[in-house]
């Protein structure tokens, strides 16, 4: 028996919609320690990790280790039946092929049940030691997404330089090129609004825009986005989601011949 | 030029 409920529902909606352009189909991980999942991209080039740990959740039942194969288009599909401020049930019994969701208005005026199939997925699981990193940026998300977005319209690349002056994205493209720096600050008042670079060791590194800015989806569970870099290793893009856990996006770095 | 590496490379598979 699985049984969570999520009474900040549009979370569940705001999660999946953050992951939905970058996987087709994935493993849902339940366990004593919450609600996971690992997937990567068709190419394979990208992975997202979800984490929601059980105490965030309102209830939280999971009496034995399992996955749920689930598409995420169709969860989406599903989702799109509740409202933004209806609280979530998600049901699983043992050895059924179907999810139930529950959609309860915060009012209990109007409940609606969900049957979705699940689904055999074989995905390749990747093991992802904890690194230390040459550097980790932390900035606004909404920030990160904007610059992300205006570097597209000039290029495919987007090159992130970290050094003593700060964060550097820069892009090239057929109709010319552009980089945006971003300094240091710490000293705002609001700390969502805060910009602060630790650096081990300065780095540089390019990756592919196009990956970048599908993470960029997420930028509604964060008001804070996460950058970690190391030569040579995959980006982490870490989106955390208050009380719960996070979605971290791993991208490998393009490399020259 | 340069080309776009996999996770599999830096990441192992169980």
């Amino acid at each position: 028996m699985f049984e969570l409920r999520l009474v900040q529902g549009s979370l569940l909606k705001r999660v999946i919609d953050a992951i939905k352009d970058l996987v087709n189909d994935a493993n849902f991980d339940c366990s004593s320690t919450g609600f996971s999942l690992q997937a990567m991209d068709s190419s394979h080039v990208a992975l997202v990790a979800l984490l929601l740990r059980s105490e965030g959740f309102e209830h939280f039942r999971c009496d034995r280790t399992f996955s749920m194969g689930m598409s995420i288009a169709n969860m989406a599909k599903m989702l799109k039946c509740a409202s933004n401020d209806d609280i979530i049930t998600i049901k699983a019994d043992d050895g059924t092929d179907t999810v139930t969701f529950m959609f309860e208005s915060p009012s209990q005026d109007k409940i609606s049940d969900i049957e979705m199939k699940l689904m055999d997925i074989d995905s390749d699981h990747l093991g992802i030691p904890d690194a230390e990193y040459d550097a980790i940026v932390r900035m606004p998300s909404s920030e990160f997404s904007s610059i992300c977005s205006s570097l597209s319209s000039i290029g495919d690349t987007v090159t992130i330089t970290v050094s003593k002056q700060g964060v550097t994205f820069s892009t090239k493209g057929d109709i010319g090129s552009g980089n945006i720096t971003c300094r240091q600050n710490s000293s705002t008042e609001k700390p969502e609004e805060a910009t602060i670079i630790e650096m081990k060791e300065p780095v540089c590194l390019t990756f592919a825009l196009k990956y970048i800015t599908t993470f960029t989806k997420a930028t509604s569970l964060s008001s804070q986005v996460t950058i970690s870099l190391s030569s040579d290793m995959p980006v982490v893009v870490e989106y955390k989601i208050a009380e719960m856990g996070h979605v971290r996006y791993y991208l490998a770095p393009k490399i020259g011949e | 030029g340069i080309f776009q590496s996999r996770l599999t490379h830096y990441f192992r598979t169980h």
